[in-house]
């Protein structure tokens, strides 16, 4: 899977 | 942040606060099933564990205590308080929760972004958030005559994934780039077990009847 996303999500 | 992810956070927002004030108002949590919400608790717990070296926004800080500490209130009023302990129901609510929860955690140390701790708890939280409701989904077809709040309270906790859905879409069509399979797969899998509650509920509240799960 892509690089861990940004986590700006609740 | 957009408009749908806003309309949300403060959809899901509104599920605790009723929930909440089912409980804290009438001392009673009826209908409502503990294992959710310790599950929901554990969501929180292992979604936020980056709560203080990860600083998004002001926003996003508030809101994660909020629900960390309203979850875990939750879960404390159903065990510790006498009255509302009282009301639960735990005959009824018996769904072993670790059957969800253990698939779940072999799942996020499979299919994850990155195999570190907190990445693959990030994850266990998203998988697990898919399928926490269904105790109470279970409990509530046991449940005869589910009442207003806690009602309110599930289609509340449904709508606001929902949201996050077209969330998902706006921000894929506006971000070059935003691409968030893991996430994307597990939201729509939550809002695919509340079909058939979404369709009972608004059925019930078109006819104007108590809302019934058929068995």
């Amino acid at each position: 899977f892509e690089a861990p996303p940004v986590k700006d999500e609740l | 942040m957009n408009v749908f992810r806003l309309a949300g956070d403060m959809t899901h927002l509104s599920s605790i606060l009723v929930l909440l004030l089912k409980i804290h108002t009438i001392k009673s949590c009826a209908g409502i099933s503990l294992k959710t919400q310790e599950l929901y608790a554990l969501v929180f717990i292992t979604r936020y564990l980056d709560i203080f070296d990860r600083f998004t926004s002001i926003y996003n800080f508030l809101m994660k205590l909020i629900f960390l500490g309203s979850s875990l209130s939750i879960v404390w009023y159903m065990r510790r308080h006498k009255a509302v302990h009282r009301s639960y129901d735990k005959d009824q609510d018996t769904f072993r929760y670790q059957f969800i929860v253990l698939p779940c955690l072999l799942l996020a140390l499979v299919i994850n972004h990155k195999l570190t701790f907190k990445e693959v708890m990030w994850t266990f939280s998203l998988y697990l958030e898919a399928v926490a409701i269904l105790p109470q989904l279970v409990l509530l077809q046991r449940t005869r005559n589910i009442d207003n709040l806690t009602g309110q309270y599930v289609f509340l906790l449904g709508a606001y994934r929902a949201l996050y859905l077209l969330n998902w879409v706006y921000r894929y069509f506006t971000e070059p780039g935003f691409v968030r399979w893991i996430t994307w797969i597990a939201g729509l899998v939550q809002t695919l077990l509340y079909a058939d509650f979404f369709y009972y509920y608004i059925l019930s509240w078109k006819n104007n009847v108590k809302l019934e799960l058929p068995a």
